[in-house]
């Protein structure tokens, strides 16, 4: 019923999280359910969406299995049908205690079962932090899906078969053998550089019809949106980000229909 | 003899690799001898030097103690002066063997000690990757000094706070008692926005003169040329980004010689 998908790329600030907040708001503005899990110690996502820190939201201890069950930390956002929960810096500490378990991978995955079961979200999105760690492991073991965020850079590009890569070994490994790849999200396009319609179309010619028509253009209004609280689709509805990330949605749901 | 200087801030794509570069690259143009350790199992440091990936060439097996020394590892680069020890994607699994380790937090400090006794190098930069996680931590416990990358944005400035009281704590904790914040180095600044500009006001109104004054402006040139293997000094001598790092470069030995 719910569909899991991770946002994941260990290149660094590429937009994972101005992706999965903008597309789940985006859907949540066109009446899906959305909930967004935080993933990452940094919290960008959750402050991204106007929640305070506070320590003790985050799944850090349901994942080391303290009994709480993820259903607890749920919480509302500002906007109507999208709901957080939300992450805190205690979740640093995750990583190194979740390697001392036994099936340290599958924590997520075994946490999310019950939930899933009884959830009526339609998306569940997991928002990364940049590298490959146990918790973007956790999440690549956990989710139906990923998309991958990329920047136009050639920095960028180097790191998309690692992670695709990654995939791939999931799926033959048996730890996650459903794991599709939903996308490549190409952000933070500048046309007026060379530079960019150069990797747009290196990114196209690796990976086809897996990179999303929709480019996400660089614009300041999706950069300040954040120190407000709020996605851009909200902060500034009629800005070419705000579109852009609408658009994304629509062409989401397409794909998910034909699919 | 040797200054250890950590490039190291736990959010992503913040300009760590591009600044350890090209001010590696700017003080060996002057005549300093440097080497640069590259952490980060993307490897962007490597490439960004010109340096094919060689599977075995990082400090993977040095670090979890097969008896390599440190001096095996290094390699020349097309630049005089400056030498590096690449990364490779194995590093990723250092991570969670480190983690088994008794004392994980000082493998590459006494890697690196015997090391640093007969080295002759004026510097040596470690390249970081986006995440507190045991690779960062370990470079900042080896580390004398450490120079912070930051974006304009505001996402960026609520990352700082972590990373500066992470060096209060390891001085406290006796970790790394003589650890210095060398100074937070302003990246990709767009001086038409207004956005930057308050991001900037902020971060020198917070952190005053360990911000250092010269601001890195966004210049395509800069990620135009990781493509050819050269760091922006060399690959377009005379662009803004070029400017900007040989004066970073003046200004941090200036700053060195009154400290
Ligand atoms: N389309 C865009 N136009 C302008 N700025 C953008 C755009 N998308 C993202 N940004 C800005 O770029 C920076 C990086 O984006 P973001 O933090 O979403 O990336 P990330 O991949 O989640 O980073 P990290 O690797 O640290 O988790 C942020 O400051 C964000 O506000
Ligand atoms: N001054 C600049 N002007 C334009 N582009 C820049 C500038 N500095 C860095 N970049 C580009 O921005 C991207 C991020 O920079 P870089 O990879 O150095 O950051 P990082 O902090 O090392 O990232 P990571 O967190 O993934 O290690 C790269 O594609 C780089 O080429
Ligand atoms: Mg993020
Ligand atoms: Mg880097």
């Amino acid at each position: 019923r719910s569909r899991v998908t991770a946002f994941a790329n260990q290149k660094g600030g590429v937009g994972k999280t101005t992706t999965a907040v903008n597309l789940a708001a985006a859907l949540a503005e066109r009446g899906k359910r959305v909930l967004l899990i935080d993933l990452d110690p940094q919290a960008n996502a959750s402050s991204g969406l106007g929640m305070e820190r506070t320590p003790g939201a985050s799944l850090y201890g349901a994942l080391l299995e303290d009994g709480t069950p993820a259903q607890d930390k749920v919480r509302h956002t500002a906007i109507r049908n999208l709901d957080i929960i939300p992450s805190e810096i205690d979740l640093a500490g995750a990583e190194v205690d979740l390697a001392r378990k036994e099936l340290y991978l599958h924590s997520l995955k075994f946490l999310l079962e019950p939930f899933l079961e009884k959830s009526r979200y339609d998306h569940v999105f997991l928002d990364c932090p940049p590298s490959l760690g146990i918790l973007t492991m956790n999440a690549l073991t956990a989710a139906h899906a990923l998309i991958v965020p990329s920047q136009c850079e050639y920095l960028a590009l180097e790191g998309l078969s690692v992670i695709t890569r990654l995939v791939r070994q999931l799926r033959a490994g048996n730890a996650n053998p459903g794991l599709e790849l939903e996308g490549i999200v190409m952000t933070m396009f500048d046309g007026r550089t060379k530079l960019a319609m150069q990797v747009v179309e290196e990114v196209r010619k690796h990976f086809g019809c897996r990179v999303f028509d929709t480019l996400i253009p660089r614009n300041i209004r999706v950069s300040e949106a954040p120190s407000f609280g709020k996605p851009v689709v909200t902060y500034d509805r009629s800005s070419a980000g705000a579109e852009a990330y609408r658009a994304l949605a629509r062409e989401y749901l397409r794909r998910r229909k034909a699919a």
